[in-house]
């Protein structure tokens, strides 16, 4: 199983839809300082149900929706989209592809879907489990904060370990 | 499940000094499980020794080591519990540039287990990735995605004039 | 005391938000008092605005601009008070090229008051060093530090091939 | 006035005496990850009379003192000296040439000194106090921690104001 695709609409500074279509092996993202790099990685955090605002660097998880620029107005939702392809082996739905999406309103209502069906935020972390992807696992390295899997709290490294089990 | 965590807690410790001598070319990594009674309850202590220092705590390593050992730690997970994917934002940010190779040179053996996405503004990472995507905020404050898919060689040369 | 605290402090919002401007080519940068009553007890907030976005709290704001935004303000006060030197470690690692670019010629302004010492692994940093010195660690764990005094332009040679 | 030598001898991976001679301008400090250039960012908070060891990267001060290689034994004492030249208009001693030297042994016993005479950490502190330079100012600025120029509790922030009024 690998990740096939992310797709985000009204999410930070991403207020048209953009994606980004993904291969095995090394990809690279790249680009001048402010243009929206860590917000991709932000997004990618936020599919899989992250509930901490501070954790997407905001102070309340509406920071997330586009806010507005000079030139355009801010919009009333948030959308992110991940795709995974080869899961049938390893995702206990048995299907080859499978996409996640999440949605923020500015009303505060939020959904989850699988495959375009809607579904609860538990259902999307148990969709998950024990595959090393989802809130609490290692597979996204925040800039700047590479300390933190040397020197988080022993509990906090405790439950990677556990993770790993 | 105590066996199990366990079991799985030694995996991890000895490929952590594994893939930590590859990176620094000797020295040793440890974790150990604190002393404190039951083993599913415990906290986690990590102190590493770069070839030729002496083992210390790592508030004492500096800013490129202590991203090799975080490396180190990671992958040594990966190791033992496979993950589908892996983001890493400006990882190799701290690292000099023989560092950097060393860390490429070991994505490079994980490649065929787990899929690499990077955040960079480093030439030798770029030059080693099999794709590559530029943001860029023509509009200020919109962001829009580019693919810049051209096969290694070509990207080499496109990522020099992108700079 | 009041009034000096409030003149200084005047003066420092008014040319951080100048600093600001130039280092981003626009926008602005505010810093300004919260209200709690007495000036001399209250904290101090500060948010930034880039060209053609909106102004924001400093924790949305990317890695690259969090570090200029950081440097303006310390200028700020040096511009103020002004103080005999300044160290700074690696804070030149989030920045892209052109970013780099506008930090030095920024320095350069305010050499002939203030002195820089700059821990750098970024050639383009070196490459308008005054003067350049090497650490080494030969002996594993000892460190020696080497001068490679060369006038400017043997420099950039130097640290190229040092690289 | 300006810093024309930083002086180190059995501080952190100093274990020979080292320094290095400043000019005015820029001046750049290059090498290899490891090889000890925080360090002699560390010697300059040091010599200034910092007290607390985790901003020196360590657990207690003693952490600062060489402590042995594969090659080589631990030693008992860690010196740092700092030199500044033109200080006649500008610190209150009225010399032309200013050095603060700062000593620790293992048993704990610490000395500083200004221009070789023995002091108290407190004449170092009014020699430098409105200069900009000593324990709580802005003059240098650690390895990732950037942040904390922008981020500090307010009042940590109010400081730095304070201090330049
Ligand atoms: N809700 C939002 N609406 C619009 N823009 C937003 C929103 N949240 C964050 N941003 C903008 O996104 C920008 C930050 O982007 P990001 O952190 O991804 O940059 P980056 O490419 O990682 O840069 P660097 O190389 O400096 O790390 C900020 O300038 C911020 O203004
Ligand atoms: N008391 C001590 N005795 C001996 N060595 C020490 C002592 N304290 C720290 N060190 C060593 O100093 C090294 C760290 O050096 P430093 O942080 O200055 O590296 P650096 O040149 O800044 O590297 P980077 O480019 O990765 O930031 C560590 O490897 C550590 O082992
Ligand atoms: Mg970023
Ligand atoms: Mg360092």
């Amino acid at each position: 199983m690998y990740l096939k695709r992310i797709e985000m609409v009204g999410f930070k500074s991403f207020a048209e839809k953009m994606g980004v279509e993904l291969e095995r092996g090394l990809t690279a993202i790249v680009g001048p300082n402010g243009c929206g790099k860590s917000n991709v990685a932000d997004a990618l955090r936020w599919v899989f149900g992250e509930q901490n605002p501070r954790l997407l660097r905001g102070a309340q998880m509406e920071d997330v929706i586009f806010n507005g620029t000079d030139q355009r107005k801010a919009v009333g939702r948030a959308e992110v989209s991940a795709t995974f392809v080869e899961a049938e082996g390893v995702l206990p739905l048995g299907y080859h592809e499978v996409t996640i999406t999440r949605r923020l309103f500015r009303s505060g209502e939020s959904q989850y879907l699988i495959n375009q069906n809607p579904c609860l935020l538990r259902d999307v972390r148990e969709l998950f489990m024990g595959t090393g992807i989802g809130t609490n696992a290692y597979f996204l390295l925040e800039q700047g904060k590479i300390d933190l899997v040397l020197s988080a709290k022993p509990e906090d490294r405790r439950a990677v370990f556990e993770e790993a089990a | 499940i105590r066996e199990l965590f366990v079991g799985t807690f030694e995996k991890i410790r000895d490929t952590f000094n594994e893939i930590y001598r590859r990176l620094f070319g000797g020295g040793r990594a440890v974790v150990e499980l604190l002393e404190d009674g039951d083993v599913l309850e415990c906290g986690i202590n990590i102190s590493a020794q770069p070839p030729g220092k002496k083992l210390q705590a790592i508030s004492l390593l500096s800013g490129g080591e202590k991203t090799l050992t975080a490396v180190s730690l990671l992958l040594a997970i990966f190791k033992v519990r496979p993950s589908p994917f892996c983001f890493m934002d400006e990882m190799d940010a701290a690292l000099d540039e023989s560092n950097i190779m060393r860390f490429l040179s070991l994505l490079d053996e994980f490649k065929s287990q787990t899929q690499f996405i990077l955040i960079t503004h480093n030439k030798r990472t770029i030059s080693v990735a099999d794709v590559i995507y530029g943001v860029t905020m023509e509009d200020s404050g919109i962001s829009k995605i580019v693919s810049i898919r051209l096969p290694k060689e070509e990207a080499k040369s496109e990522a020099v004039v992108a700079g």
